[in-house]
This record gives C-alpha cells, structure tokens and sequence, in this order.
C-alpha cells in the first residue's frame, strides 16, 4: 500500500483565523487566536478525550500545479514519520511548536488576516492531531 | 427589545489541521 496520503485542508480561510478570534480551550479558557500559546494546544489536547497532538515536521513545500496560490506541504507525522501532503492557500496558518503562527507567504496573511505570522520553513515542527488510540 | 449578537466562539481544535496518517499496523 502506499505510505503516503493526502489531505486537503479548507481551501478558504475559515473565520478563526482571523485576529481577535475568540478560541474556546478544552478547559473552558476563552483566548484571542493571536494570544495562544503552544501549551494550549497541549494542555487542551491532555484533557481531550479522543485527540492527541502530533508533531507534524515539514519536509518539504512546493507551489501547487493547480493554481499559484496554493501550496502543497508534506509533512513527517508523528513517530511513525508518516507522509502526508496538504494542499492549502499560501496564506493558511499553521502552528509551530514555541513559534507559533506561520504560513507559506505571511505577508498575505498578515495582511489578509491581521494575524501575526512567520515563514513556515522546511525542519518546521507544526501541531497536529490525531485520533487517540481506544484501546 | 434587541439582543446584542453574541461573538462566535471556536473550539481550540478546528485550528489545528487534522492529519490523520495511514496506519500500516
């Protein structure tokens, strides 16, 4: 079977990403999207039920075939490096651990978004979840 | 008598990407 799969993330940008969001943590929290922090996604993801973060390292990032404004990312996921590719505008934010907010062009999305961003960069480790094993 | 509109609120987890990778075990 192939080792790789491909997800295709939201081709808009959802609301949530824009600053001044107010995000809910799994503790009841309430933050503004530019305010959180990487130990919010992990102290949420501790509490979750059925999700668990996963470090999801970026191996490689390429312009899309199917239009100039989208990116394709592979990442590395999890301890079993896992290859997987997303296909996302160029201005869709990821999360770096004790980084934070970045993106393919973040001038787009700071301007796009008003949300603080850097250069997701190949050797980026970005959160991501999975599903917790029910065992 | 009108209501204020409420702020939507997000679930902290629709802003991580769901990477969901192929298990081969």
């Amino acid at each position: 079977p192939p080792s790789s799969s491909s997800t295709v993330v939201p081709t808009s940008l959802p609301p949530y990403f824009i600053k001044g969001s107010i995000i809910q943590l799994a503790d009841g929290e309430l933050k503004r999207v530019e305010d959180l922090k990487t130990e919010d996604f992990i102290q949420s993801a501790e509490i979750s039920s059925d999700l668990k973060i996963d470090s999801s390292t970026v191996e490689r990032i390429e312009g899309s075939i199917s239009a100039s404004n989208f990116a394709v990312v592979q990442f590395s996921v999890g301890e079993h490096r896992a290859q997987v590719s997303v296909e996302v505008l160029v201005e869709y934010p990821f999360f770096v651990f004790g980084q934070g907010w970045s993106s393919c062009c973040p001038d787009r999305t700071t301007q796009l978004l008003e949300l603080p961003c850097t250069k997701l960069s190949v050797g980026d480790v970005c959160i991501s979840l999975t599903l917790k094993n029910l065992r | 008598n009108v209501e204020p509109r409420s702020v939507p609120v997000f679930p902290w987890h629709s802003l991580v990407p769901f990477l969901a990778p192929t298990q081969s075990d």
